[in-house]
């Protein structure tokens, strides 16, 4: 669930068993110890960054734990990302196909 | 304008959500999305379509490096269709030399394509009248997003650099208790806050977000909303009575 509805507890819990939930949940392994620690780290880092986006959003939003969060910022960028869109729109006049209507 | 608006309830029009796996697709999916729509609202048939064939044959190469939503529509009106998903089904990875778009029946077409004024309530009568139409965002906030209305400060989000194609599905307004705007003290009682927001289709999964969607706030083009509303048009043009400038 959301960072801001995990109650206190009697505690939060660790970092590693919400890691372990995380890897149930999206099916993850990692090949060796060194690999495990660093993504370790990465999620770590990425779930202080979304309780810092819940804290900063001016709506309903909740951040949290979601398929990504074991990725670095530029490697979800590799993944989903997209070719930049902003500055001026490629030119699309081209010919295009047939000038019949209706059926293909 | 209608208050709201959810094409998801309107069976057999929105279709289920994508995954793009290790693909830069979001520009096929959002396109194949709002042909899917449209062609279920103005023909009375659900489809599913080929996104496989538009990262196969589109005129960038490569469709899985990115691409842009008005390619997606060319591609289809230079193929005069589009293949269904179950002949030409997604595998993750484009083949951009053997498009086998002329292998397959066509399953759908589109007559034209056209982008939307960048006017949100526009785009909402659009919407509401003719059906989902794509749209692209900045989509820094959405990695870590799970639920809620999004809406992040004003300048947090850079309107200009929009780098993430979704299908806008409808329209709605949240209530919420919870003030988080700047200064706003946590202790005074706080009368109701209603959120107007936007609904998106994504296509990172269904476990992503709120099964696969998310929702925006509406009313000043968070992320870039605005910036390209793209959509196709499936219907036949209709006759228009003819109009001549006064002399």
């Amino acid at each position: 669930g959301s960072l801001r509805s995990q109650d206190p507890g009697p505690q939060p819990l660790e970092l590693k068993q919400v890691f372990t939930l995380f890897q149930i949940q999206y099916n993850r392994s990692y090949s060796n110890l060194e690999e495990y620690a660093r993504r370790l780290d990465i999620f770590a880092h990425n779930l202080a960054w979304a309780q810092k986006l819940e804290e900063e959003d001016l709506g309903t939003a909740e951040f949290g734990v979601t398929p990504f969060s074991d990725l670095t910022e530029e490697e979800f960028g590799q993944l989903y990302g997209h070719r930049r869109m902003d500055g001026v729109a490629p030119d699309v006049g081209r010919e295009v196909g047939s000038e019949e209507w209706g059926e293909p | 304008v209608p208050p709201t608006c959810d094409w998801r309830k309107l069976n057999g029009v929105i279709s289920s959500v994508k995954k793009q796996e290790s693909c830069n697709c979001c520009w096929a999916m959002a396109a194949v999305g709002n042909i899917e729509a449209q062609w279920a609202i103005k023909h009375h048939q659900s489809v599913e379509l080929s996104v496989q064939e538009l990262l196969d044959c589109g005129r960038c190469g490569d469709g899985c490096r990115g691409g842009f939503v008005w390619d997606a529509f060319i591609t289809v009106l230079n193929n005069s269709g589009l293949a269904s998903e179950r002949d030409y089904p997604f595998q993750g990875k484009a083949k951009p030399h053997r498009c086998l778009a002329k292998k397959h029946k066509k399953a759908a077409w589109i007559q034209d394509f056209t982008m939307l004024q960048d006017n949100e309530q526009k785009i909402a009568w659009y919407l509401a009248t003719e059906g989902p139409i794509t749209v692209t965002i900045n989509m820094k906030f959405l990695r870590q997003y799970k639920k809620g209305v999004l809406q992040p400060p004003p300048t947090a989000c850079d309107p200009m650099h929009v780098d993430h194609s979704v299908l806008l599905v409808g329209f709605g307004k949240a209530e919420s208790a919870v003030d988080r705007r700047a200064g706003a003290a946590a202790s005074q009682p706080r009368p109701k806050r209603s959120i107007p927001f936007w609904i998106l289709k994504n296509s990172w999964g269904a476990e992503w977000g709120e099964k696969g969607y998310f929702r925006l706030y509406r009313g000043n083009n968070t992320c870039g909303i605005t910036k390209y509303p793209l959509t196709a048009r499936v219907d036949r043009p209709v006759k228009k009575r003819p109009v001549s400038c006064p002399p």
